[in-house]
């Protein structure tokens, strides 16, 4: 479902580069659960964000579900990403000015889903992510950070898509709150959907089925 | 160095009240380590902004150095976190517009440091903080979400001031950087400062001399 062929990224700082990934190449099957670790700064959401149809490779390929997404112009990107794609952000990206609730609606209203079922649907999402109601009208600087991450972890599943990626989705959580997501996750995963899960947390191996190891922009291990 | 007496920090939400700390009450000596732990929305961030004299308390009193901070008004109130205090924001609250290095130095500037004695202290801090000098040009979104938070690191640490605040350090970076940056905690702690460190990674037991548990606003445990 995703295949990743010698993918370069690279960022032009003034008249130095930054090599980001320097020729990354591995496959994903429909279903898996694959988990992406790696140091600070080895690439990891760079990674996720062309996997994620957010950015283009310097050089290689990227397929999803058949389709090389480099070929694609912004609004095939976009209709891709829509349509295939939940991400949770590891700095969660959520509108300042709206509350909870209306930002897990958000990419809802996309899907042409009318307010009734919507705020239904949003709610559930909410409650999945191991959120309680009562801040479903908290905006975002009005909730604490694992709040604001399970806001961004309902938000990814709003669309019940059939690929989930997610940079980081415990981070600000505490190992309860935090095994809690990764039960969800872990559900999620057997009901159907592929899941890539980039972590700095080792327990994420009791639930991915595939481990890639990045080190400055490569794969050094991959463990299946 | 910093008591807590009583406080109480309670938000308005229209017509509802979120009562984010409920009467907490403790004391940090000079020269501690205090682990505040406990789960994701249990009142922490809130506690450390009172502490770090970016917030007041609705009830209940916080003295720092012996000055009763709810007494002072905002001038008053800047005076004494310029002085006295370090502060690692969860979410980093780096300018967006400036380099890492230019971030680093926004503290030294109020201590009117000169440019070329600011410039090559910033460069120290970014190397305790564990970041390498080729990222000190880089704007905080042209960096990796460890890497931000290691610049939020250096910047806490600018003014070498007695007591440093960090809300959750090591969320962002993989085991080994973590441990680079605890050991960096630890170190100055030895030194003489003060810290307090909000965390959901128990080997923070493995650096801190007292541990504080928050649950619902509360404190249930306290360990010396
Ligand atoms: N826009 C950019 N311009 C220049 N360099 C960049 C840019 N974005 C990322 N980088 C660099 O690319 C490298 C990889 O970044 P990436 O965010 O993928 O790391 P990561 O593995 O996710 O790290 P972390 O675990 O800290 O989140 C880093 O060294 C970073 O400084
Ligand atoms: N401005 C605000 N308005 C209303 N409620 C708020 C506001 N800021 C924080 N809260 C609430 O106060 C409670 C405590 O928040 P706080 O940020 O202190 O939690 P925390 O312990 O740091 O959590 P985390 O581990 O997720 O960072 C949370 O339930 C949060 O929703
Ligand atoms: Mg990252
Ligand atoms: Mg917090």
């Amino acid at each position: 479902i995703v295949e990743v062929n010698n993918a370069v990224r690279t960022y032009r700082m003034g008249s130095s580069k930054v090599h980001a990934l320097k020729g990354v190449s591995f496959e994903v099957r429909e279903g898996d659960f694959l988990a992406i670790m790696g140091s600070s700064g080895s690439g990891k959401s760079t990674m996720l964000n062309l996997i994620g149809c957010l950015d283009k490779p310097t050089k290689g390929t990227i397929h999803i579900n058949g389709v090389n997404i480099a070929k694609l112009n912004d609004d095939g990107l976009t209709d891709i990403r829509r349509d295939n794609i939940g991400f949770i952000f590891q700095q969660f990206n959520l509108i300042p000015t709206l509350t909870a609730l209306e930002n897990v609606e958000i990419p809802m209203i996309f899907k042409r889903l009318g307010p009734q079922k919507r705020r239904k649907k949003a709610l559930k999402m909410l409650e999945l992510a191991q959120l309680g109601r009562e801040y479903a009208t908290h905006k975002p600087g009005e909730l604490s950070g694992g709040q604001q991450q399970r806001v961004a972890i309902a938000r990814a599943l709003a669309n019940d898509p059939p690929i989930i990626l997610a940079d980081e989705p415990t981070g600000n959580l505490d190992s309860k709150t935090g095994k809690g997501v990764m039960e969800l996750l872990s559900d999620l995963n057997r009901k159907g959907k592929t899941l890539i899960v980039v972590t700095h947390d080792p327990k994420i191996i009791e639930y991915s089925n595939t481990t890639i190891y990045l080190q400055d922009g490569e794969v050094v291990d991959e463990i299946d």
